[in-house]
């Protein structure tokens, strides 16, 4: 070990272990991982036959693949003999599944556990979590969360796929009307996903119910093959974040039954009669759901690069602050302390933060067991600017570390551009950061006018009451 | 808003801007409806206002967030883990109150001694995490296999990773490249 991170390690206040099971959320989940990273780190297929920095796109994609596979069938194996695999403890293996700790590098199978199987769970009924949870957990089919279109992505109402009701045939038909209806950038819907949750304007005896959940099967479970009137491919390469295997589809007369589509809480009956949610923030659960996974994620991505960079900072030696003595560690010069260590620490705040976003998000889902959504708009609310403020500061934190580096922090051997690759990609995906920055003020200017009026608020913005009953006096 | 440095109050004084800042917005978006404008015209030429309104409240319920569980975690931590995670708490606090600084001067009763104030405390706080540095993110818990980083390694021999990586670049593979003979070669020779 290199003699100055001995040193510095020397030097400890703190009881590195207790600080860890308070990191992870207690000694159960720190053994429960250690015991994952360590049976990951024994299996020979998990590794790079390459470093993957190193390969084709094609390649990559081929890698990853094979990667994420082996992942998930060792993964399950594993849970199996444990606890089994099930929809109430598949969250827990999320990070492995998902996330590009084990692969780095962004996972074709991602967006299936991720989206695609939350969204089962949110918008499938009983009898539709049936059919499909079961399969998805188990991937006996292949799923992704097909949303943005090549014309429109964080405004839904803008969507222009088409899914109109045949009462004839009790089936839906989907179209894509035009180029711009094309969906584009779902992850794992290129080569890999055989079904997928469609986000498309419903229509039926004539009216438009707006955007709705369906199920729907988009290739050949046995060959592949897309299925007739299903076009589709993979988007091409991007700024990083490429093992995700983004692709487009579009429709053409594509028939499902009325069945697909799900109605855990909007509902469209044999005649075509549509019943709304009881709100219409419900439709937007799984994406709740995922933007505090993207909280937890890019939390995780900064304190990551924090690791490298100080690790880094502690070993190199550049330049001298007391002539008469040697090179000091870059770290000791207070300008790299106030780049890095503001980094560790918010690091550390957005992780808490979004844990608690999380507990927000437990409670409100059993509010809605009963039927309660008094919760869901300050939730939905507050997940927009976290999913926000979270992305940004943890791109804009990833680089401040690789910036710190140095000249060595531009290869790609640090990792630094797969991290910054995984949280830019956060900032682009699942809401355009203003538009989410806009959702929340609205929320705020909302319950500001509540707060006038005296009104009782939801604990994240209770305090705007004492500010709108009393005058600035400054 | 009385200003002091004590954490409870700085994240106090994120909900007071953004407060404040919201009683902006919504004067700017009436005035705009009594000009003419639609709501939804006076909405979005509000928009750089409320973009920037909504991050500060953000900002301020993660400050809250972290606060909250860092002094839930310091009840049960020992005495030298409390004091650390506090100092982490500390520093995020002053970090985030020194990038908003005209708002708190705006909207606080901060003065420019407090400012003064406000940056000497994080400098301090900077000063107090460096010894631990390398332990917090030691107790991060990152093995390298999920670190993936020659410079990021555990046993800190950066530059010998880096050279077995450089080894591994399709390039190193052999002595002699083709395109010497096909391109540069010619040009040598000037015969391209």
């Amino acid at each position: 070990v290199n003699k100055d991170l001995l040193e510095e390690r020397s030097k400890c206040t703190f009881d590195k272990e207790e600080f860890t099971v308070w990191w992870v959320g207690g000694k159960d989940r720190l053994e429960e991982k250690r015991n994952r990273e360590q049976f990951c780190m024994s299996q020979p297929e998990f590794r790079d036959k390459t470093p993957l920095h190193y390969v084709s796109h094609k390649e990559l994609y081929e890698e990853t693949v094979r990667k994420a596979t082996a992942i998930f069938a060792k993964s399950k194996e594993m849970v199996q003999k444990k606890h089994g695999f099930n929809a109430g403890n598949f969250v827990n293996f999320l990070d492995v599944l998902c996330g590009d700790g084990f692969m780095h590098q962004a996972n074709p199978l991602a967006v299936h556990f991720s989206m695609f199987v939350p969204g089962i769970i949110g918008h499938g009924n009983a009898e539709q979590q049936e059919r499909w949870l079961d399969r998805a957990l188990n991937c006996k089919i292949l799923g992704t969360y097909v949303q943005t279109e090549l014309g429109h992505g964080t405004f839904l109402r803008g969507l222009e796929t088409t899914a109109t009701f045949d009462a004839e045939t009790d089936e839906i038909v989907i179209n894509s009307p035009s180029l711009t209806a094309y969906k584009w950038w779902p992850g794992g819907l290129g080569l890999t996903a055989n079904h997928c949750i469609v986000m498309a304007q419903l229509y039926s005896n004539g009216r438009c119910h707006g955007v709705n959940p369906f199920m729907v099967q988009i290739r050949d479970e046995d060959t592949h093959m897309p299925l007739p009137g299903i076009e589709i491919g993979e988007i091409g390469n991007k700024l990083g974040y490429n093992g995700v295997n983004n692709g487009f589809l579009g429709f053409k007369n594509f028939r499902i039954p009325r069945t697909n589509m799900l109605m855990k809480n909007a509902k469209l009956s044999h005649d075509g009669t549509y019943q709304k949610p009881i709100s219409s923030v419900l439709n937007y659960g799984t994406m709740v759901f995922t933007r505090v996974l993207i909280a937890l994620d890019t939390s995780q991505l900064l304190a990551r690069a924090a690791t490298i960079a100080i690790r880094y900072s502690c070993v190199r030696r550049q330049s001298v602050i007391d002539p008469s003595k040697p090179e000091v560690q870059v770290i000791d010069h207070q300008t790299q302390q106030g780049k890095l260590l503001p980094q560790l620490a918010k690091a550390i705040a957005l992780k808490l933060s979004a844990d608690n976003l999380w507990k927000m998000y437990e409670a409100t889902q059993m509010d809605l067991e009963v039927g309660n959504t008094d919760r869901l708009p300050e939730l939905h609310a507050i997940s927009c600017c976290l999913k926000a403020v979270s992305t940004a500061d943890s791109a804009a934190g990833v680089e401040v570390c690789r910036l710190a580096c140095g000249g060595h922090g531009y290869l790609t051997s640090t990792n630094f551009l797969n991290l910054y690759g995984s949280a830019t990609a956060a900032v682009t995906y699942e809401g355009e950061n203003t538009v989410l920055y806009l959702q929340t003020a609205r929320y705020l200017v909302k319950v500001w006018n509540q707060a006038l009026k005296g009104q009782q608020l939801m604990p994240t913005v209770r305090y705007l009451v004492q500010y709108a009953t009393k005058p600035n006096t400054r | 808003f009385a200003w002091s440095d004590s954490i409870p109050v700085i994240i106090e004084a994120f909900q007071a801007v953004t407060a404040n800042r919201l009683r902006l917005a919504n004067e700017h978006i009436q005035q705009r409806i009594n000009a003419g404008r639609t709501p939804q015209e006076a909405i979005n030429e509000t928009g750089l206002e409320l973009v920037r309104l909504a991050e500060i409240h953000c900002r301020g319920f993660i400050l809250q967030s972290a606060y909250a569980a860092i002094e839930q975690a310091c009840q049960a931590a020992s005495q030298p883990l409390a004091e650390v995670l506090r100092e982490i708490c500390r520093l995020v606090v002053y970090d985030e109150a020194l990038r908003i600084t005209g708002d708190l001067l705006r909207f606080t009763t901060m003065s420019d001694n407090d400012l003064v104030e406000l940056q000497r405390k994080y400098e301090s706080s900077l000063a107090a995490i460096r010894p631990n540095a390398v332990s917090i993110v030691d107790a991060f818990d990152y093995p390298d296999f999920i670190l993936g980083s020659t410079l990021g390694v555990y046993d800190g021999n950066v530059y010998e990773r880096l050279f077995e990586d450089a080894m591994k670049s399709p390039l190193n593979q052999e002595p002699v490249n083709r395109t010497f003979e096909l391109y540069l070669k010619p040009l040598m020779r000037g015969k391209l």
